[in-house]
């Protein structure tokens, strides 16, 4: 986690915890009902799906969550997956 | 744009929805409105209208929910998760659930009900995320002005991708093959359109004006085309002044200045009789409008800007009539010159306009174009 982080140390704890939730629920595959999704690609590893989240909103892809990303990650949304499920 | 993986789309062009369960931080009527609008916004750029049900199953089940609702995509609380639609689909399908611990508002104090609804009906008639920042599909939360608001182009190419445009009226002639122009037949989508009668008729609806009258069901726009009322109503010819259906008795009136003529179906049932039959003052000469009421089973006849009550049960004219039609329709302006009673709701047609009055709160409810009626 540390490698992904550029923060001290607790909020980086806090952004990384908010970071994996958004992460499962938006760019994980799931099961059961289709509620919105693209294209899936291999298996996700947490810094490939920061990647695919950095791509999807035009962000730089470095698989870190950097202060962009954290943004985007904080901001209120639909509950749609972004990615297949 | 993007769509769905095996991009599942509805096979029908009228969906129905229904608001289950509302949210305590706006009024009902501000939610129904605003799910209206939302709706609209893509009704606007496609061939697919929207039925409101307020009972049963219906396509689009709309609902406030709070965290673990029974769908596995439990909600979050405040901010963060706002709200969620499934995909076309039988069932869950199409079903769109807001997240009722948020702050919901018509305006921009809390998250703006019509923007989410209609970021969310894009998903429930197929459209995934859009990854065009300017996009109504953008994920993250971005307030529209639901007055004035115009789908932005990336949504409009999406969702014709599924259905195709929406064209400005099924029936309308389109260069160059389109059929000879008929100059009787007035211009289909005249914005300034009014009705001279309406009326159910079975289970069709029947519009006339001037020398034609448009056939239709309630419930689908599709498939509404114009014809000579002498095609059907020899004897009526053109510029029918009122007409009503007492649907229980199957038998439809028409009316045409001081007569009156008795239809089963479009069956003519003898000759023409005079309205005084009902028991109208001499100095009638003629009716504006008709309109049944089912469940009091009386009928309501607008002359000029008064109406009268007439007992369909007893076959008499109700006493103190007439009566002022502005004081007891406040709302609805202007001489009637049609009306016609569907699902509880009276419809008066008064030029180019169409009230939806509600009897039970004795107010207009919303107000169309009279020619959004035949398609446009």
């Amino acid at each position: 986690a540390p490698s992904l982080l550029a923060a001290s140390p607790r909020t980086s704890r806090n952004n990384y915890r908010l970071a994996q939730a958004y992460l499962d629920k938006y760019y994980t595959k799931k099961g059961g009902p289709q509620i919105g999704e693209m294209v899936a690609r291999g298996g996700n590893s947490t810094v490939k799906k920061i990647k695919e989240l950095q791509e999807f909103f035009g962000l730089r892809v470095t698989g870190k969550l950097d202060r962009a990303t954290m943004d985007v990650i904080k901001r209120p949304r639909c509950g749609v997956p972004d990615v297949a499920n | 744009y993007r769509l769905f993986p095996g991009e599942p789309k509805w096979k029908k062009n009228t969906l129905t929805y229904r608001i289950s369960k509302y949210t305590p931080s706006m009024t009902p009527a501000e939610v129904d409105r605003a799910m209206e609008m939302a709706l609209r916004a893509w009704s606007s750029a496609v061939p697919l209208n929207f039925v409101r049900v307020n009972a049963g199953e219906a396509d689009i089940m709309i609902s406030f929910e709070t965290g673990d609702h029974g769908d596995s995509y439990p909600f979050d609380g405040p901010r963060g998760t706002l709200a969620h639609a499934f995909a076309p689909g039988e069932g869950l399908g199409g079903d769109t659930h807001f997240d009722n611990a948020e702050k919901w508002t018509m305006g921009t104090n809390g998250f703006n009900l019509f923007t989410v609804a209609a970021h969310e009906f894009g998903h429930a008639l197929g459209l995934a995320h859009s990854t065009d920042p300017s996009a109504l599909m953008y994920p993250t939360y971005k307030y529209q002005n639901p007055y004035g608001f115009r789908l932005p182009k990336d949504d409009v190419k999406g969702i014709q991708a599924l259905y195709g445009p929406r064209r400005a009226f099924p029936g309308k002639p389109t260069a160059p093959h389109g059929p000879p122009h008929n100059p009787s037949i007035p211009d289909l989508c005249d914005s300034n359109l009014s009705f001279d009668a309406v009326t159910m008729l079975g289970k069709e609806l029947l519009l006339f004006r001037d020398r034609i009258f448009w056939r239709r069901q309630v419930h689908l726009m599709s498939g509404i085309r114009p014809s000579t009322i002498t095609s059907s109503f020899p004897q009526l010819m053109s510029n029918v002044d009122a007409a009503y259906e007492v649907a229980e008795r199957g038998t439809a009136y028409f009316f045409k200045g001081p007569h009156y003529w008795i239809t089963r179906g479009f069956q003519m049932q003898g000759p023409p009789r005079t309205i005084y039959d009902f028991g109208f003052p001499r100095y009638v000469q003629r009716i504006d409008a008709a309109v049944y009421l089912k469940d009091a089973q009386k009928t309501l006849f607008f002359v000029g800007d008064e109406y009268y009550s007439y007992d369909e049960r007893k076959r008499k004219m109700e006493k103190d009539y007439p009566k002022s039609t502005e004081e007891e329709f406040s709302g609805v302006n202007g001489q009637i010159d049609a009306a016609v009673e569907l699902n509880g709701y009276i419809y008066f047609f008064s030029g180019p306009k169409a009230y939806k009055y509600d009897t039970e709160k004795e107010d207009v409810v919303s107000v169309l174009k009279s020619s959004s009626w035949i398609g446009c």
